[in-house]
């Protein structure tokens, strides 16, 4: 079964260890903070103080035995960057690394470090599309160019069936689920005689410039 | 066309209102700190210093006209509270805000505050989904249990077409697009003759225990 480690428990982190426990996996949570260590210790499988820019106290913690390192540092960029360093040297399987500005990233990048997150960043993009769009209940970006948004059914399309209100030929998008409030339930593959209400949210996919329109179309 | 306004610019606040700025929004950019209005007057519409947990300069702002703003302050509770508590009195459309623990999301929806953004804990959770599926190269939740995952083909799909491989009959999931690395092509709605190769990324919509068994089948 597989298992992780988390250096680092401040919100990130200790959030990371948390959900990985909770799912069931084997999580080695690391901070040199004692307190931090002790609001962990009965929900991952160990929790450990160690100052993680230690190369010597890295290796004493066995980590290339493990499927992951998520690299959850705050503060300075240096001891993240130290950190990485190490654990390049020790050879751990995968690295994942929280950064904290572009600079950072291209840093880590340099360092050979593969997968970097950056949740103010994160949260900040999807936020402004969210916004962006007029009836968009959530934005998700699949790829460059292409995503998946919640819509809220424009007036044109309720009250008819997903066949009858054509979408895809009007709109060039996708509609892969419907998600009904009323009542509560999920239809995945909708069947194309359901009729649409103005409380159903329609989950579509497609290129952003489409999902704009039919956006604005719903206004 | 909307107008935003985002006080705070720290990593999140500015990045938003960056990203707004270059979807053409018009954007309003608060800081008491005057570099970080300095980096930005050139991007956004309007860029001004305040203290924005002072209510006359919140006021001098004329933020009841703004279609949305988003209370993007670090540092402490208590300026986030207050200035969310100032933008109700003032009767802002909409306020999206910020926040820094469990604790400060739920004082705030206690104000009324409908949004609440927490980038640690969103990125955490992400990073969780992601690193416990096996064969799993990105996850979004789409819903409490339902998700949207991009998985690399396991071998007894590699080599069939999409119809023969039989994946929403011998998974309940459903394939929602193919992402070809070569060549490198997005296929949304693919057709079911489309042959799957083991360089395909396939996109994937279910229930999350039946995408769990389908990355693990596919280890
Ligand atoms: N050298 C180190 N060894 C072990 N733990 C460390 C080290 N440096 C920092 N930490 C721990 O990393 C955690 C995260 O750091 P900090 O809270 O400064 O960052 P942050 O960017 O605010 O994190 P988050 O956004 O996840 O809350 C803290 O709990 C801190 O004790
Ligand atoms: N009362 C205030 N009036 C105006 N701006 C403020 C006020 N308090 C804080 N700010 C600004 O809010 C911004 C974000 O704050 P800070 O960087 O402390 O938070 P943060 O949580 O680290 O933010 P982020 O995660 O977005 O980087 C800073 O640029 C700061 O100057």
């Amino acid at each position: 079964s597989k298992q992780f480690v988390v250096l680092g428990l401040g919100k990130f982190g200790s959030e990371v260890a948390r959900q990985m426990s909770a799912d069931e996996f084997e999580v080695l949570a690391v901070d040199r903070d004692p307190d931090k260590v002790d609001e962990l210790k009965d929900v991952v499988t160990r929790a450990a103080i160690a100052d993680v820019t230690d190369p010597e106290a890295l290796r004493s913690l066995g980590l290339d035995s493990f499927d992951a390192v998520v690299v959850a540092l705050g503060g300075s960029l240096e001891e993240s960057i130290l950190t990485c360093l190490h654990l390049k040297d020790i050879g751990v399987k995968q690295i994942i690394a929280k950064v904290m500005s572009p600079q950072h990233e291209r840093i880590l990048r340099k360092l050979g470090i593969g997968r970097v997150i950056y949740p103010e960043y994160e949260s900040a993009v999807r936020l402004a599309k969210h916004l962006g769009f007029q009836a968009v209940l959530d934005f998700l970006p699949l790829a460059p160019g292409f995503s998946l948004v919640e819509i809220a059914p424009s007036e044109d399309i309720v009250g008819k069936s997903l066949r009858d209100a054509e979408i895809r030929q009007k709109y060039g998008v996708q509609v892969v689920a419907i998600r009904s409030l009323v009542p509560e339930q999920w239809h995945l593959v909708p069947d194309p005689n359901m009729v649409i209400k103005d409380s159903d949210v329609l989950v579509v996919i497609g290129k952003d410039e489409d999902l704009k329109k039919i956006a604005k179309g719903s206004s």
